[in-house]
C-alpha cells in the first residue's frame, strides 16, 4: 500500500521506540564479558551447570541488552567493539569504502557503529569519522546506480549495500520512477 | 534467552511484503504477556530479599530481568502500532468495507479501532470544503 | 485517544503494573 509508512529509524545515536528497524537493529549480537555476578541467571549460560552467571563470562548479548545494563559508573558488563569497527578494517574503510561488501559485514553497518559511540570506547572520535567517511565515499554510487537503473533487476547493485544504504537506494528508485511516471502522463 | 517470541512478531511483520496485513498473532503475544508475568513476579520475590536480607548482589539480576522486561513491551507496542499503521493504510486504499480475507487478519479490538478511524475521518472530511464537505480519499492523483 | 484505548485493551493492561503505559510521543521520529 502506498499510505502504510512504518516508523523510521533514528538518525544518529537515538532509536525509535517503535520503529521496527530500530527494534530489529537493537537485536544484534555483541561479544560481551560480565563484569560482576548474575545470580540465579547460569541457566541463560548453555555450556555451564552453574547457577550463576560468573565474573568474566564471555556471552553474546543483544545490543538492547547491553545498553541497558551499561552503567558509566559501575562496570556490570563490559563489550568488545566488533571487528568491523576496530583499526584494521577502518583502514580498508579509508583506502577504498566502494570494496566492502557492507551487506556481509553488517547489515546495520551505521546504525550500530552508532550505537557502539554509547560504550565510551577511546576509540569513538575514529569510529565517528570512519563512519561519516564510509558513508561519504560511497554516496556517489548509490546515488548514481539509483537514478539510472530504471525498470530493472537492481538485486546486483543493492547486494553489498547495507541497511541504510539500501533505503537510500530505495528512496532513489522511487523519486526516479515517480519522475518517469509523471513524464509518461501516469501521475494524474 | 529471553524475548526471543517477542522479537520473532517483529520479524513476522517485516516479512511481510510493504504493507501487507497477516495474521493477528495472538498466541505469540500471549506467551510474551505469559513471559513477561514470570520475569515481574521473580523481580518481585529478589526484590524482597533484597530489601529485607541485604543482598545487594542481586540487583545485577533484577536489572537484567528488567531489562527483558521493558525489551518485550517495546516488542508489543511497535508490533501492534506498525499493524495499526497498515489498517489505516488500508481505509484509503480499498475505501470503508475492508475485503473479507484482511478482516479476517484483525483481531476484533483491531476492527473497532478501524471503525474508530472511520469515524474520525468521516468527521473530519464532512468539516472541509465549507462544510459541505470534502471526500478526500478519493481523487488522490492531481488533474493533469 | 483510539489508539491509547486499543493499546491499553490489548497489550498494556496484560503486563506488569509498572509496565502499563506507553509514551505515544515516542511514535513520532526526531
Amino acid at each position: 500500500s502506498q499510505e502504510y509508512s512504518p516508523v523510521a529509524a533514528a538518525v544518529g545515536m537515538d532509536e525509535n521506540f517503535l520503529s521496527l528497524d530500530d527494534i530489529l537493529m537493537s537485536q544484534e549480537k555483541l561479544t560481551s564479558r560480565v563484569e560482576t555476578v548474575f545470580p540465579r541467571l547460569g541457566f541463560l549460560e548453555k555450556s555451564s551447570d552453574e547457577t550463576d552467571i560468573a565474573v568474566g563470562t564471555k556471552l553474546e548479548m543483544p545490543l538492547w541488552l547491553v545498553k541497558g545494563l551499561h552503567d558509566g559508573k559501575r562496570r556490570i558488563v563490559s563489550v568488545e567493539l566488533p571487528k568491523i569497527y576496530r583499526e584494521g578494517w577502518r583502514t580498508v574503510f579509508s583506502a577504498d569504502p566502494n570494496v566492502v561488501d557492507l551487506q556481509k559485514l553488517g547489515p546495520y553497518y551505521y546504525s550500530l557503529g552508532l550505537q557502539m559511540l554509547h560504550f565510551d570506547s577511546p576509540e569513538n572520535l575514529e569510529i565517528a569519522q570512519t563512519l561519516v567517511q564510509t558513508y561519504v565515499g560511497r554516496f556517489r554510487r548509490i546515488m548514481d546506480s539509483s537514478q539510472n537503473a530504471y525498470n530493472e533487476d537492481v538485486s546486483a547493485l543493492v547486494e553489498k549495500l547495507d541497511v541504510l544504504e539500501r533505503s537510500l537506494f530505495g528512496a532513489g528508485q522511487a523519486g526516479l520512477n515517480g519522475f518517469q511516471c509523471w513524464e509518461k502522463g501516469h501521475a494524474s | 534467552m529471553f524475548c526471543e517470541k517477542a522479537i520473532e512478531l517483529i520479524r513476522e511483520l517485516k516479512r511481510a511484503a510493504d504493507g501487507q496485513l497477516p495474521a493477528f498473532n495472538e498466541d505469540g503475544i500471549r506467551q510474551v504477556f505469559e513471559e513477561m508475568k514470570a520475569l515481574y513476579e521473580q523481580n518481585q520475590m529478589d526484590v524482597n530479599v533484597a530489601k529485607s536480607d541485604g543482598r545487594s548482589d542481586l540487583i545485577p539480576t533484577i536489572k537484567f530481568r528488567h531489562c527483558c522486561l521493558l525489551r518485550n513491551q517495546r516488542c508489543i507496542a511497535a508490533y501492534l502500532y506498525d499493524r495499526l499503521l497498515r489498517i489505516r493504510a488500508l481505509r484509503w486504499e480499498y475505501g470503508s468495507v475492508l475485503p473479507t480475507a484482511i478482516r479476517f487478519h484483525m483481531c476484533a479490538e483491531e476492527l473497532e479501532w478501524f471503525n474508530q478511524y472511520k469515524k474520525s475521518l468521516a468527521t473530519y472530511m464532512r468539516s472541509l470544503g465549507g462544510g459541505g464537505g470534502l471526500d478526500i480519499t478519493q481523487d488522490m492523483k492531481p488533474p493533469k | 485517544a483510539n489508539t491509547e484505548t486499543f493499546l491499553k485493551n490489548v497489550a498494556l493492561k496484560s503486563m506488569p503494573p509498572n509496565l502499563q503505559t506507553v509514551d505515544l510521543g515516542k511514535s513520532v521520529p526526531k
